[in-house]
């Protein structure tokens, strides 16, 4: 049975080019699944971008020195198959009974493919959303799974005027992402516009029912001597016959200093 | 003493809103901007227990108790804020983002943020042309007391502006750039440091998003009147 709640799988990514990997995201999730860092595959930064794996494996040098940026081929015109990327990481979760998985996205640039022990999922596009997939009915029974992300830039990367200017070309303005990746009079353009995992992965184990997303408001009376917490909370019942809930809420005061609460 | 238990029934394969009963509290430690008082935290947890079943699913989050408004005023054309009734002078810096390469950890945004509170600084502003800023963030906005502007991602210089006029209807797709504030929102709501979601930089979003946006980000109307509420609380205090 595996421990109720969220665990972030943030170590033992690895990361390649998609232009140098033959194989497919079902063939890495099954069949072919890359064992370690060897070439196309490298060490991954996640969460991050892309340019940072590609900072952290040297193989292009930090563009916040110098003039290292120059040395960097922009996505303009390398294309945006350069820059995109295939994710890899193995987990173990073996999961009992009515428990149920899911894997959590907390943000992608822009948009992927995730392939699970062969099980394929696409997330649509947008920097700023979350992605919550029920992962449950393809976990492997012996509790290694293999998990494959293909991640693309975003659709309009534009490309960076000889002037350069606030936003480049502006043509990033057409996705829902952010615009200074064009370049700004603070900052040179990011030569990838930020894609990648850029936030949290995590899975998270629940039973039968899950909690999403609880809204917390406070009103306050009499000059802040009297308050009401209310709160709100979304219920999802994943099993197949009605869930008799004891929904509990407890407000304990945040301890200060080396207090611990028991 | 602050514990509450309700039933629910939730049918095979629904999603259900529940809203608990409020929760009563006298004299609560406020939660206050940095060098205005305590940034007072309390931890809030739900748990589902189903039966049959045992414990399903737990949340947590720390909440502080303030309430923040806020107006143009008609003299100045500035913004006035009060948190917790008291009128505030704001100190605040301009936020892009921690690292171009978004190699994000809480360890830096405790540093980027402690500094800023070190500066003596209680609000920072999120720049529409960088991120939604993160819940770790956050996390360090409500423990140092910075107040949060947040831009969603609406540039002048991007949006609408320029010779020649670019993207003068905003991003090409509206309805996922309405996903995308209406899933940001849920994700950073209960931090007690965010104090205004502002529609981009130097700009108005295009008109329907303006509209949807405003709609959505209104004071609910449970919370509009509080001599009704009071009213009603009073007829029935708990």
């Amino acid at each position: 049975m595996a421990d109720m709640g969220k665990v972030k799988l943030e170590s033992g990514w690895l990361a390649a080019r998609s232009t140098e990997v033959q194989l497919t995201g079902t063939q890495l999730t099954t069949t072919h699944p890359p064992t370690g860092p060897t070439l196309p595959w490298m060490h991954a930064v996640i969460p991050g971008t892309v340019l940072a794996t590609l900072v952290k494996n040297k193989v292009v040098p930090d563009p916040f020195y110098g003039l290292n940026n120059e040395t960097i081929i922009d996505i303009a015109d390398s294309g945006r198959e350069h820059y995109t990327f295939w994710f890899f990481k193995s987990f173990q979760c073996k999961l009992s009974g009515t428990q149920h998985l899911d894997l959590n996205f907390r943000a992608i640039n822009y948009s992927a493919e995730v392939f699970l022990n062969g099980h394929i999922n696409v997330l649509p596009k947008g920097m700023f959303r979350r992605h919550s997939l029920d992962v449950t009915d393809i976990l492997h029974p012996d509790g290694q799974n293999f998990l494959a992300v293909l991640v693309h830039p975003p659709d309009h990367p534009g490309s960076i005027p000889p002037e350069g200017g606030q936003g480049g070309d502006h043509e990033i303005g057409k996705d829902v992402a952010a615009q200074y990746v064009e370049g700004w009079d603070w900052v040179a353009p990011i030569r990838d516009r930020n894609t990648g995992i850029w936030d949290e992965v995590s899975i998270s184990v629940t039973g039968p029912v899950k909690i999403i997303d609880p809204h917390l408001v406070s009103s306050h009376f009499d000059n802040y001597k009297r308050a009401y917490l209310h709160a709100t909370t979304e219920l999802e019942n994943k099993g197949s016959w009605v869930a008799e809930c004891s929904l509990n809420i407890q407000v304990t005061k945040e301890v200060e200093g080396s207090i611990c609460l028991v | 003493e602050h514990l509450q238990t309700q039933h629910v029934s939730v049918p095979p394969g629904a999603h259900v809103q529940y809203t608990f009963p409020e929760l009563f509290f006298y004299k609560p430690n406020l939660w206050w901007p940095n060098g205005m008082g305590q940034q007072s935290l309390y931890n809030v947890m739900i748990t589902v227990d189903v039966k049959g079943y045992g414990e399903s699913d737990l949340w947590s989050h720390l909440f502080g108790f303030r309430k923040i408004e806020s107006h143009v005023d008609k003299a100045t054309r500035g913004r006035l804020f009060k948190v917790n009734g008291q009128p505030m002078f704001i100190r605040g810096g301009n936020w892009i983002l921690s690292d171009g390469l978004l190699r994000l950890s809480g360890n830096r945004y405790k540093t980027d943020i402690k500094f800023h509170a070190d500066m003596n600084f209680n609000m920072i502003r999120c720049w529409g042309g960088g991120l939604a800023e993160r819940p770790e963030f956050y996390h360090y906005c409500d423990i140092y007391g910075l107040l949060v502007w947040q831009e969603f991602w609406i540039t002048g210089d991007v949006d609408g502006r320029g010779v020649p006029l670019s993207n003068p209807n905003g991003p090409l797709d509206h309805d996922l750039f309405m996903l995308c504030a209406r899933d940001t929102v849920k994700l950073l709501r209960n931090h007690p440091s965010l104090a205004l979601w502002v529609g981009g930089n130097e700009q108005v979003p295009p008109d329907d998003i303006n509209k949807a946006l405003k709609n959505d980000l209104k004071l609910h109307p449970y919370f509009e009147n509080a001599i009704g509420i009071t009213k009603l609380l009073e007829d029935s205090p708990h």
